[in-house]
């Protein structure tokens, strides 16, 4: 699975995620990725989130639109809303994985409970970073 | 953050990554890979583009590259083929647009924008999808375009060990939890 999130100089956030799913999956079966509230999500008003891991548990726990809403009906932080829901919601049902996310304001987060997550942001300063572990 | 701030982040995948796993040399194609996405994405946004076209622009990046999970490199069904989801989302009106299950689309991720920009629905799947997105002059592809010698090794592997672990009465399906650590890789 991949994805990306980003916000624009107007403020607007968009989300994006694509996958192959899982290896030698049957009868059709489709994950979180397409699903939007579960692994998709962009709203204005609170952030945009793309996630990966496996893909049961996300549906199951509404993962991209979970965070959004403890954000604009909690009043959380981008931060807590999502390590909240990575490590509070999906690792004790055992919904491996994570999360990118960008807030309104243009905050990026990268969130995950496994050991690794490919992934690239830019940080407020404009310097550019990859990391896999 | 100002008003003007722009923000960008990408994933290739999340799972038992531990270092050792890839090659010095491998992690440093997955950096680059990484690094190349990711400017997609920024190169637009840095000239006032829209976050859509940035984050679609960023995931085609990825869809191209066979290290990940998606488009070029997408994994296999148990059957030998590839099925492809996409979705994609703008935070300024809350369109959205998603494709399940699709077989020939090259990119996912532009299928599922035209779901978005050229449908009435939010998400289409299957020999559905297919359809539409046939009618949509993107680059389409045979299902064996996605194909690559690592995923159809992984898809060997699993298939040997279905074959050779009979699924006990109610045992669950194969799954990723079930896969050693670094086969769900990406």
């Amino acid at each position: 699975t991949v994805g990306a999130v980003a916000r624009d100089a107007k403020g607007h956030v968009a989300a994006a995620t694509s996958t192959g799913g899982i290896t030698n999956k049957r009868y059709s079966r489709v994950g979180d990725t397409p699903l939007i509230g579960a692994g998709t999500w962009a709203d204005d008003r609170d952030a945009a989130i793309s996630a990966t891991g496996h893909g049961e548990y996300f549906i199951r726990t509404a993962v991209a639109h979970d965070i959004a809403a403890r954000i604009r009906h909690a009043g959380r932080h981008l931060k807590q809303a999502c390590d909240e829901v990575v490590f509070e919601e999906l690792k004790p049902m055992g919904g491996m994985g994570g999360v990118i996310a960008v807030s309104a304001s243009g905050q990026p987060e990268l969130v995950f409970n496994t050991p690794g997550m490919y992934r690239a942001w830019r940080d407020e300063q404009g310097r550019v970073h990859t990391a896999i572990y | 953050m100002s008003k003007s701030a722009v923000a960008i982040a990408i994933h290739g995948g999340a799972g038992v990554l531990t270092p050792g796993l890839l090659s010095p040399e491998k992690e440093d194609e997955v950096h680059q890979a990484l690094a190349d996405a990711l400017a997609a994405g920024l190169v637009i946004l840095d000239r006032g583009g829209s976050s859509l076209d940035a984050v679609e622009a960023s995931v085609i990046a990825l869809e191209e590259c066979p290290w990940f999970n998606a488009g070029k490199g997408a994994v296999f069904t148990d059957s030998g083929h590839h099925e492809l989801d996409a979705a994609i989302m703008s935070g300024a009106d809350r369109d959205a647009g998603a494709i399940a299950g699709a077989h020939f689309i090259r990119n996912p991720i532009r299928g599922a924008r035209a779901v978005m920009q050229h449908s009435e629905h939010v998400m289409l799947a299957g020999a559905g999808a297919d359809e539409f997105l046939a009618d949509q002059a993107l680059p389409q592809v045979a299902n064996d375009w996605f194909d690559t010698s690592l995923r159809r090794d992984q898809w060997a592997q699993n298939r040997e060990a279905g074959a050779a672990a009979t699924l006990e009465p109610g045992q669950k399906e194969m799954t990723t939890s079930s896969l050693k650590p670094g086969q769900k890789f990406g």
